[in-house]
């Protein structure tokens, strides 16, 4: 199955901009989720509206985006999400 | 149940900064000896970069979208589902389990009882001086005792002259002896404190990595194009009375070059310190003849980073907070059957130059995550394989959102091992 070959990770942050608790953020706190999807290719990251009191994300209101090839930036330090956002394929995954 | 025994050696806070993942500085002889007889992942990943998320998430196998815990403050029985965990369904079928040191997050997130007595078939052992970990027990050039972040110490000096996980190898041997002539199997699960911060490890360790060998970080900058919601400001290390000293800026400011290699050296000294406690729990394994019976199973919360991208903790979705060792030792499968006499995993110094430099073990690069861990060891275990979870699955108690790598382990391609058909 294509699903095997995938790898979810995520990561809750309290706002757009670094806080004192960035870091760990109480689930009261939590107004962002960054989830990523990681391939042998690539980290796919979108940092989305998160609703704590509900615990549901909202894919529909993306608030920053990550995308590292690993063939040419294994080392993840140029995030090309802004560049690809014409892109076909980022499309479909948006 | 009359399956193999399980070992599960759990790391806090330890990225793949180990020989057998091809780290040239790293002294680690004693996972890489391990690694030597394991099938090893080199692509695995936590599901989320901090400590209470990340073990109830494997623990329960499922994501924390379905455990509802992102930070410490919940139990996941009271707040998502009864959710089974991978040692309650050991000892439902049969296994005596026990849990040693950090295995779940302790607080809340695990009903400040280690999830007992759901999981464990015994009160899980804590360490008597875990208490002592943040505190000041850290000697300056002053003389006096400060909390530090970078804390070599002389054991004899410390509280109760001895450190959590040498407690923890401690206790774990001694209930490996009393295993040893048990009639039903163990699940044993043992959870390492180090490398997490503060390094606070035997000081002689240090000696292993001098200053001038320390590399920095390859890209110690913030990524102009990284989005400031995905950077982590690593406010626990600046907490620590000797950043503070460095009165680094936040939440960007970069740490002084030289800082950054003394926190480098106190990284890898931790992990060779831990290194030493995974050999001697080995050590007890093969000394007991329990080599033979036992799946090891050796991994990691998540990953840290060290100076990468300008951060200095886990805290984020990068490669280097998420990717962890995994791998597995399965008697007979990943390395022939130990003949009378001879020694699986012998314990091995790591101020010994001349040790021997291992092979890297079976490599698997498949792409996988620690949520396998439940359905992975149910399988190596001769158990029944959970089912993999629908979409929503809040309501079913028993069930995993990852399904088993044993197909990755390629055990039929392997040479039949003589001893073992024997």
């Amino acid at each position: 199955s294509p699903l095997d070959l995938v790898a979810y990770s995520q990561y809750p942050r309290p706002a757009v901009f670094p806080q004192w608790n960035s870091d760990k953020p109480y689930l009261k706190d939590i107004k962002i989720m960054g989830y990523s999807i990681r391939t042998v290719d690539y980290r796919f990251t979108v940092w989305v509206k998160f609703h704590p009191e509900n615990f549901t994300a909202d894919f529909t209101n993306v608030q920053a985006g990550e995308l590292y090839f690993v063939a040419s930036d294994p080392l993840q330090d140029h995030n090309v999400y802004n560049r690809s956002l014409n892109d076909l394929k980022l499309s479909s995954m948006l | 149940a009359d399956g193999p025994n399980v070992l599960f050696v759990v790391v806090d806070d330890l990225r793949p900064a180990l020989g057998s993942y091809g780290d040239d500085l790293v002294k680690s002889p004693n996972i890489d000896q391990l690694a030597s007889r394991s099938v090893v992942f080199q692509n695995a990943f936590a599901q989320q970069a901090v400590c209470a998320p990340s073990r109830v998430s494997f623990l329960t196998g499922r994501r924390p979208d379905t455990t509802r815990l992102y930070d410490f403050n919940s139990y996941w029985r009271a707040r998502a589902g009864n959710y089974s965990t991978i040692p309650q369904y050991f000892k439902e079928h049969g296994y005596v389990t026990m849990s040693v040191g950090k295995v779940f997050h302790p607080g809340i997130s695990s009903n400040h009882s280690d999830d007992s007595p759901y999981s464990w078939s015994i009160p899980p052992f804590h360490p008597s001086t875990e208490k002592y970990e943040n505190t000041k027990t850290c000697r300056g050039k002053d003389g006096k005792l400060h909390a530090n972040l970078i804390c070599p110490v002389d054991v004899a000096d410390v509280p109760e002259g001895t450190l959590p996980d040498k407690q923890s190898t401690e206790e774990a041997v001694r209930l490996l002896e009393r295993m040893r002539n048990q009639n039903s199997p163990f699940f044993l699960a043992v959870g390492y404190h180090k490398p997490h911060i503060p390094f606070r490890y035997p000081k002689e360790f240090q000696k292993l990595y001098p200053l001038e060998n320390i590399t920095l970080a390859p890209d110690p900058q913030i990524p102009i194009e990284l989005p400031p919601v995905a950077y982590n400001p690593w406010m626990d290390i600046r907490q620590r009375e000797d950043v503070q000293a460095l009165n680094i800026s936040v939440p960007y400011g970069p740490i002084p070059v030289e800082f950054q290699r003394k926190i480098r050296q106190s990284y890898f000294a931790s992990v060779s310190y831990l290194d030493t406690q995974v050999g001697l729990l080995l050590k007890a394994l093969d000394d007991l003849q329990l080599s033979n019976d036992t799946v090891v199973v050796f991994t990691s919360d998540h990953g840290w980073s060290l100076g990468e991208h300008g951060e200095w903790a886990k805290y984020s979705n990068f490669d280097v907070a998420t990717r962890v060792p995994l791998m597995f030792y399965v008697p007979g499968k990943t390395a022939p059957f130990v003949h009378p006499g001879e020694k699986r995993f012998p314990y091995i110094s790591p101020f010994d130059s001349l040790s021997e430099v291992f092979s890297p073990g079976v490599q698997a690069t498949e792409l996988v995550e620690l949520l396998c861990l439940f359905s992975t060891l149910s399988e190596l275990a001769g158990l029944k394989v959970p089912p993999v979870c629908p979409s929503s699955s809040f309501h079913i108690d028993l069930c995993t959102e990852a399904p088993s790598i044993v197909k990755y382990f390629n055990f039929s391609e392997r040479e039949e091992d003589g001893y073992s058909e024997g």
